[in-house]
C-alpha cells in the first residue's frame, strides 16, 4: 500500500517544492518507488525534476477537470530512477474554477490517485500550492499524513494555524484518518538569535511531532533545481543530501509507528 | 493624487510583504503619507506593522464583502507615524468565494479605494497573496502601477510569465493604464555564481524595467517583523534600511515619468 503525503504550508516561500524534492531522491535512493504528484500552477515541482511544463501534452489539470480518466496518461518518468511524475501545467491555474462546483469536488484526486498507486508505489509526495483553496483541499483529502515545513522565521510561525484549521475541519468529515506527520524546520540558522528562538517556538506549536532534522539554507540547495535532479543525486556529499536523508529516514520510522 | 502600488508576484516567499512594510517606512520617513493595505489573508502585513490581527473588529474582508461600505471604518493607524494600515484578518480567507459572483467583482477594491484615497495619502501600498485569484486581481484592477519582487533564484524566475499573462489580460479591460513600475531583485546574493546568473536572466526578462536597487537577505530584515516597525525605524543604519531608502527614491523618480 502506498503512503500519500501531502507537502503544504500557505506560507509562502518555506520550502514546500524542495523538500518533495529532496525527499523524493533521498527515498528512491534506497530503493522505494516514489510518485511525485504536481499540484502547484508554478509548476515548480515540474521544473524542478527536469520537466519543461510548457511541452507536456496532459497534466494533472485533465485528470482534475475528468477530461483524462486514468493517471496512467499523465504520469511520466524522471531523470532520476525511481521517481516518476504527474506534472502540472499552465492549464492547472484555471481548474480551481473549474472544479468549484463538480460534485465530491474535494475528492476529485483521492478517488482517481488512490486505486492507480497502491500497487505501484511506495510513496506518493504531493507538492501543494501556497494557498488553502481547492487544489490544496483536494491534495489533503488524498493523503494519508500533511509534511509540513515552516521557516525558521516570524511570518512563517503564524501561517500554521489557518493549515490547521483545515486540517480539522477536513478530519471530521472527508479524511479522518489524516495525520500530521510532522513538522519540518527549513531554513534554519543556529547562529543567529531570531533562528534558535524560531525553533523554540515551533516547538511549542502544539503537540505536534517536529523532526528532529532541521533543513539549512545551503547554495547547493539553491542550484540544485537548475539540474533538474534532487540535491540527492545533484550533490551527493553536500550538507542537504545528507539532512534529507536524515528526513527520509524519520519519515520511514513513522511510518511504522 | 494618491499613486496606488500593486506588490504582488504568485511565488512565494520572494519578499512581497517585507518590501510593503519597508518601503511603507522609507516614504514615510520622507514625510509622505502611506495607506497599506493588507489583501492576503495570512495577514502578515498586518502582524508585520504591530497590529493583532485576530483583535481587529474589522478588516479589509468586510469592505470587499459590502457589509461595511467605508473605508474609513476599518482603516487604522500603526505605531510608525505616516503610516495607516487597511487590516487582514482570518475573514478573508473566506472572501475570494464571498464574491466570485458578485456583479463587478473585479473592481470592488477600486470603487471603494480611489474616491477614498486621492486626497488623504500620497501612497497606496497593496500586499498581495502568492496567488493569482480574485483578491490579486481586485489589487491590480485597483492599482495604477505593480511593484514585482523577484529572488535571484530559479523558480521565482519561472514564476514570472504567469503574472505578466494576468497583468496582460487585465489591461485589455479592467484597467487600461496599470503599468509594471519595476522587478525588484530580492535575497541577492553577489558571492554566489546561481546569485549572478539569476540577476542577469532577471534583467533579460522582457523589456520591463529592473530597478538599480537589489535587496540582500540580512538579519535585521528577518529580524524587523518581530518589532513591529519598518527597517527603517528598527534599524536605521543597518545595510537592509538603506537599500529600501534607495528603492523609494527610486520609486519616487519612475513616479515623474
Ligand atoms: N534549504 C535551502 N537552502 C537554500 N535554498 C533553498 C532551500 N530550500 C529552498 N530553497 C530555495 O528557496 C526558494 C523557496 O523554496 P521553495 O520554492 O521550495 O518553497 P515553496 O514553499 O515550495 O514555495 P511556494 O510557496 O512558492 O510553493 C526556492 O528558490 C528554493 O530553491
Ligand atoms: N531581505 C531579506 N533578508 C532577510 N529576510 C528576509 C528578507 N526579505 C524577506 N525576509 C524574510 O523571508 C521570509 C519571506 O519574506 P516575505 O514574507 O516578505 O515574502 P512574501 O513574498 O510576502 O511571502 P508570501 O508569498 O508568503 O506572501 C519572511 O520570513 C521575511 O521575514
Ligand atoms: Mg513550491
Ligand atoms: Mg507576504
Amino acid at each position: 500500500v502506498a503512503r500519500i503525503i501531502a507537502i503544504s504550508n500557505q506560507k509562502g516561500g518555506v520550502g514546500k517544492t524542495t523538500t518533495a524534492i529532496s525527499l523524493a531522491g533521498a527515498l528512491a535512493e534506497l530503493g522505494f518507488s516514489v510518485l511525485c504528484v504536481d499540484m502547484d500552477p508554478q509548476a515548480n515541482l515540474t521544473a524542478g525534476l527536469g520537466v519543461d511544463a510548457s511541452a507536456v501534452g496532459r497534466s494533472i489539470a485533465s485528470v482534475l477537470e475528468g477530461t483524462d480518466q486514468a493517471f496512467a496518461s499523465v504520469v511520466l518518468p524522471t531523470e532520476t530512477p525511481g521517481i516518476d511524475l504527474a506534472p502540472a501545467d499552465l492549464d492547472l491555474s484555471a481548474t480551481e474554477s473549474q472544479i468549484i462546483s463538480a460534485i465530491g469536488r474535494e475528492q476529485i484526486l483521492r478517488d482517481l490517485l488512490r486505486p492507480w498507486v497502491d500497487d505501484r508505489y511506495d510513496f506518493v509526495l504531493i507538492d501543494c500550492p501556497p494557498t488553502l483553496g481547492l487544489l490544496t483541499i483536494n491534495a489533503l483529502v488524498a493523503a494519508d499524513e500533511v509534511l509540513i515545513p515552516v521557516q525558521a522565521q516570524f511570518f512563517s510561525l503564524k501561517g500554521f494555524s489557518g493549515l490547521n484549521r483545515v486540517i480539522g475541519q477536513i478530519r471530521k468529515s472527508l479524511n479522518r484518518d489524516l495525520r500530521i506527520l510532522g513538522l519540518l524546520v527549513t531554513f534554519y540558522d543556529p547562529r543567529t538569535l531570531l533562528g534558535r528562538d524560531m525553533l523554540a517556538e515551533i516547538r511549542e506549536l502544539g503537540d505536534h511531532h517536529v523532526f528532529e532534522t532541521q533543513i539549512r539554507q545551503t547554495v547547493k540547495l539553491g542550484e540544485a533545481p537548475l539540474t533538474g535532479r534532487p540535491i540527492t543525486a545533484h550533490a551527493s556529499t553536500s550538507e542537504g543530501a545528507r539532512a534529507y536523508r536524515a528526513l527520509a529516514r524519520e519519515v520511514i520510522e513513522r511510518g511504522q509507528a
